[in-house]
């Protein structure tokens, strides 16, 4: 897209740009317009998460490569037409016909399933690990740790994945961005919303099939706390234990 | 070896042939993919196409190219569309009719729902695999994702998120006229 843009006469090291403030972290963006990052036709980010905090599911429309530096925690994607194979079903008792059993019951008919809750692959996270996400796939992550989670990730602009421009452009899934996409020149002073505060309400209403002020809460209208915002009480998604956590089995 | 392999590649496919629908309600409409698992060519051109034909007051679910961008061409009737772009914003909210053409670039979210006795429309991909990902449905991505995340993500209790989550069963195509089911799940 840039003519002679690898024609680099001296490298230089890099600070980020953009700091993005959010409720329980920053999101710390890279100029992708300097002239070594522009040659390699990628952006970098940075994203730090505090302890309960939680990175709300976005989208890129690039591959991303993401690597975490330091501290643990969540990560939860959710791939196209994946099934969603953590299931919780702790609220039946085996032949229980108490009240856990009733509520069980009630919520069976209601999901039409059996499970309080079930969702897609969530897995946790330390430090070294490193996660590949494709394009267009959502992906979320969570602190459940004491010190900062920090995550910093690599996007493939140039790569034939990215049919866009060569601009890092998340699609928020949930949440907002009062400052903006800043690093995209021309959109310096438009507050980044979540898609769905795209759509009409009533709109959303009939596809998600609630009602019309749920749907407008899905909008996130009223809601300043940017893309990481702090988790109220218990985290509690499903997740298997970690190999730490498993209680030492009996040797014979 | 030309003859045998390049020559004799096949390059045509039907995509009208409702029998052969992917998606199919017959109260609503059908929906048929194109691409390089059925016409192996598309591999090499990195394209692919999808054929829909959609009932008035059909709705086609909130959904975004994950891979690639589109190119939707009417062929018959009319439908409302809403387009919604990485910042949020609704970048097209209007009637779209015969002979007009939409582009919808990779990642911006879709909306679409027939106005007219038949909308009827052809949509061009540039993957030869492009995927789609929706916004509400039985597979869509809020079912991937815990209740916590969708209630703390949009502020809701716990049980506005289930309703959010699991009140709409179908994938792609549902009903968009008449009362929905306002807090009660189906």
């Amino acid at each position: 897209q840039f003519p002679n843009e690898c024609q680099l006469d001296q490298l230089s090291a890099l600070e980020p740009s953009h700091v993005l403030k959010a409720e329980a972290g920053r999101i710390e963006v890279w100029d992708h317009h300097a002239p070594q990052l522009r040659c390699s036709g990628v952006a970098f980010v940075r994203y730090i998460i505090e302890s309960k905090g939680l990175y709300l599911p976005s989208f890129f429309s690039t591959a991303k490569l993401s690597f975490v530096a330091k501290g643990k925690g969540l990560m939860g994607r959710v791939i196209p037409g994946c099934a969603e194979t953590f299931q919780d079903s702790s609220v039946f008792q085996p032949g229980g016909q108490g009240q856990q059993g009733q509520q069980g019951q009630g919520q069976e008919r209601q999901m039409g399933q059996g499970f309080r809750d079930m969702h897609q692959k969530v897995e946790h996270l330390r430090t070294g690990d490193t996660i590949a996400t494709p394009p267009g796939v959502a992906q979320w992550f969570y602190n459940d740790g004491n010190q900062p989670l920090v995550i910093v990730s690599v996007l493939d602009l140039a790569s034939h994945h990215n049919q866009l421009d060569r601009n890092p452009r998340p699609f928020h899934l949930a949440g907002n961005n009062p400052q903006g996409q800043v690093w995209v020149q021309g959109r310096e002073q438009q507050p980044q919303k979540n898609i769905l505060n795209g759509f009409a309400p009533e709109v959303l209403a009939k596809a998600f099939k609630i009602d019309v002020r749920t749907a407008q809460q899905l909008q996130n209208q009223q809601d300043n706390r940017g893309n990481i915002v702090r988790v109220q009480g218990p985290f509690s998604v499903i997740r298997p234990p970690l190999r730490s956590q498993r209680p030492q089995e009996e040797v014979n | 070896g030309l003859e045998e392999t390049i020559c004799s590649a096949r390059c045509t496919d039907n995509l009208d042939d409702p029998s052969n629908a992917d998606v199919y309600k017959p109260q609503l409409g059908y929906i048929s993919t194109l691409n390089s698992y059925d016409l192996p060519i598309l591999r090499f051109l990195r394209l692919s196409a999808l054929r829909g034909s959609i009932r008035q007051n059909a709705m086609v679910l909130p959904q975004w190219n994950a891979n690639a961008n589109a190119v939707l061409y009417v062929t018959d009737g009319e439908a409302h569309v809403q387009v919604v772009n990485d910042n949020g914003d609704r970048v097209f909210d209007g009637q779209v009719s015969q002979g007009q053409l939409l582009a919808i670039p990779q990642g911006f979210s879709v909306v679409k729902r027939a106005t007219s006795e038949q909308f009827r429309w052809i949509e061009f991909k540039t993957n030869a695999n492009a995927q789609i990902n929706t916004l509400a449905g039985r597979t869509s991505v809020m079912r991937g994702l815990p209740l916590e995340v969708i209630s703390n993500g949009y502020q809701i209790s716990l049980e506005e998120a289930r309703r959010v989550k699991f009140n709409t069963i179908e994938t792609t195509l549902t009903h968009s006229s008449g009362p929905a089911s306002y807090g009660r799940p189906r």
